[in-house]
């Protein structure tokens, strides 16, 4: 039996805003200790990997593991029958066909219950190694977001390049060339503006512009984005919940 | 011009 309570809908929104758009079928893995899900997008560029901790929940009880395979556009379809501040409460049997979702407006003493039929997702879980990474950025997720819209117009590949001092990213298209170079800086007054970096090795990499142009959607959910690189190796980018994490891992692009 | 990779050149399925 999985119960997990949301205290406000807008969470759960949120979340699944944050990567609807790039996978559509995907397992979430209900366990004792919280939800986890991964895809990997259907050209295998793109992996999400979702972790929501018992601690984002209001209430949280799941006494045997349970897979709810969920299509993620049948899953939007109802999440936009809850307001954002209802509670919201997944209900699953143990080995459910269909997942409940309750949303309860407790002003109004209003209640809509909506149950999802689940489907039997064959996705094979890739393994993610752990990673050294070479440079870690902390940027505020706004100006990520705005690098990768004002860069991915001008072209369909997006350079970055982490140096000693400077993160500059880069782009050269068909119609022009761009390039925004930021610089590691603390801002004492408001933190989540400031910027980290931490290199051990200087490194390049390209990156996909459509890729990236999703993975900003995951800004949703946090005003800081981490940004892990490492030569020859997909990036992670991060934006951390309460209790858990949204991560995407991107593969590169290489110079044929 | 710049080729994608794919994940499954990092990843091994389990």
């Amino acid at each position: 039996m999985l119960e997990a309570k949301f205290e406000e809908a807008s969470l759960f929104k949120r979340i699944i805003d944050g990567f609807k758009d790039c996978v559509q079928l995907v397992n979430f893995q209900c366990k004792q200790d919280g939800i986890i899900a991964q895809a990997v997008d259907d050209s295998r560029v793109l992996l999400v990997s979702l972790e929501i901790g018992v601690e984002a929940f209001q209430e949280y009880r799941c006494d045997h593991p349970i897979t709810l395979g969920i299509d993620l556009a049948s899953l939007s379809k109802i999440l936009r029958c809850g307001n954002n501040n209802d509670t919201l409460t997944l209900i699953a049997e143990d080995t459910p066909d269909s997942v409940m979702l309750l949303f309860e407006d407790t002003k109004k003493d209003r209640i809509a219950e909506f149950n999802l039929k689940l489907m039997d997702i064959d996705a094979d879980f890739l393994k993610i190694e752990e990673l050294v990474y070479e440079s870690t950025l902390n940027l505020p997720a706004t100006e990520f977001v705005r690098v990768v819209r004002e860069l991915g117009q001008l072209s369909d590949s997006l350079n970055i390049t982490v140096t000693k001092e400077t993160i500059k990213f880069a782009c050269d298209g068909d119609i022009g060339s761009g390039t925004i170079i930021l610089r590691p800086f603390i801002n004492m007054e408001n933190p989540s503006e400031s910027i980290k970096l931490e290199m051990d090795q200087p490194v390049e990499l390209t990156f996909g512009a459509k890729y990236l142009a999703d993975i900003v959607k995951g800004s949703a959910l946090s005003d800081k984005v981490a940004i892990r690189l490492s030569s020859e190796a997909p990036a992670l980018f991060q934006f951390d919940l309460k209790a858990g994490f949204l991560q995407f891992f991107l593969a590169p692009k290489f110079n044929d | 011009k710049f080729k994608q990779s794919s994940l499954t050149k990092f990843f091994s399925t389990t």
